[in-house]
């Protein structure tokens, strides 16, 4: 029998709580609920030290525990593989769609933060350092 | 009096799960 574990909001980062405040690069503060694509390019656009990159969901794999997943990105146009291992209801920042989970009913459960689907193909807002010079 | 509770704010880039590899400009 399938066995639920009960939500463990405390484990979860504070910022994903829907009316979270969250503060731009230029000083506005937006709800976490309210960005858009435009406040992230812009943020990294006067980022002295961040750069906006694409990430694409190539594939979406089974984690460690029952509620985590193993999403592996290619970033950027040198399609470096980067995998991250996190909990089903983690949100990521779709281009030109908004939060998405691969559980988006338990991130609306937990966070009260209205997510669509992530799927394989989605491509996602990252970040890169600059070059140090 | 009551103090106001402090909002705390988080900066836009904690929104975003990971640094991917830096790649050359």
């Amino acid at each position: 029998p399938a066995v639920s574990s009960p939500p463990s909001p405390v484990a979860l980062p504070p910022f994903f709580m829907r009316g979270s405040i969250i503060q731009l690069a230029d000083g506005e503060l937006k709800r976490v609920e309210d960005l858009k694509t435009e406040d992230f390019i812009q943020s990294a656009e006067i980022s002295s030290e961040l750069k906006i990159d694409s990430s694409t969901v190539e594939r979406i794999d089974s984690g460690q525990s029952p509620n985590a997943v193993v999403i592996q990105f290619s970033v950027g146009e040198l399609k470096a593989q980067v995998c991250v291992e996190v909990l089903v209801e983690y949100p990521f920042f779709v281009f030109g769609q908004g939060w998405s989970s691969c559980c988006p009913d338990r991130t609306t459960q937990l966070f009260e933060l209205s997510c669509a689907k992530l799927c394989v193909g989605d491509v996602c807002v990252s970040l890169t350092l600059r070059s140090l010079r | 009096n009551v103090e106001p509770r402090s909002v705390p704010v988080f900066p836009w880039h904690s929104l975003v799960p990971f640094l991917a590899p830096t790649q050359s400009d």
